[in-house]
């Protein structure tokens, strides 16, 4: 038996460009590139080839330490295989949804889960006041507790269509559809010129598109 | 009065938490 020449390992949770481009709307170029991001991302802090969420809240607000409950979802939901870091094959997947070609179910979907905070399947109005409550104060906002309950009570009735207390994903969908604007930051143009914002890497790309 | 028609959902979503596009910035 011989002896094999081990393959290049670059970090932990590594994966090939032409496997995430096969399963994302990334082009194989647009992986690579969104390798040095993710190179970038994951040693601001710690140099191990992992975001963790202190790195994620850096690039998001530059501070470290800013802890934000929309953020925390996100970086749960990159965070797919719940190890705490998010790895380069979770990040580039979930980066897929954001991606300005990616179906829209997806991001409706995605959207869902975000909002689910206790991951019951609904989006329940306990959940819903929660968030409105967490965005008004990241925002310095300052509304009386009648006006508050009355935006979650509207929302939640013009929502909730079958009546039960708690949003399902069909009528989520349903919403989404009639409101697309809420799905607006699941949108990300500056995906489809990642190559562009990293025009370093286009240089030394391996493989032409 | 504005704030009661503005939808929950709408005003949860300009959260900085949520605007990914950050994550770009060199």
């Amino acid at each position: 038996m011989g002896c094999y020449p081990s393959k290049q390992v670059k970090t932990p949770g590594y994966e090939e460009p032409t496997v995430l481009a096969a399963e994302t709307p990334f082009t194989v170029s647009e992986v690579e590139a969104l390798y040095e991001l993710f190179k970038k991302l994951s040693s601001s802090i710690i140099d191990d080839g992992l975001i963790h969420k202190e790195e994620f809240q850096l690039a998001l607000f530059k501070n470290r330490n800013k802890r934000n409950l929309f953020a925390d979802r996100i970086f749960d939901l990159f965070d797919v295989k719940r190890n705490g870091v998010i790895e380069f094959g979770e990040f580039v997947r979930s980066l897929g949804i954001f991606h300005p070609n990616a179906p829209v179910e997806d991001k409706i979907a995605f959207a869902f889960r975000l909002y689910d905070l206790r991951h019951t399947g609904f989006i329940e109005r306990e959940e819903l006041k929660e968030m409105v409550l967490a965005l008004l104060h990241e925002s310095d906002l300052i509304l009386s507790d009648d006006v508050i309950e009355q935006i979650v009570d509207k929302t939640f009735s013009d929502a909730d269509t079958k009546g039960d207390g708690k949003i399902d994903q069909e009528e989520w969908k349903a919403f989404v559809l009639k409101h697309p604007s809420l799905i607006k930051n699941m949108t990300l143009p500056y995906l489809k010129d990642i190559t562009i914002v990293f025009p370093s890497f286009v240089l030394s790309s391996e493989v032409e598109d | 009065t504005a704030p009661v028609t503005m939808n929950a959902f709408e005003l949860i979503s300009t959260s900085q938490g949520l605007n990914l596009s950050s994550l770009f910035e060199k």
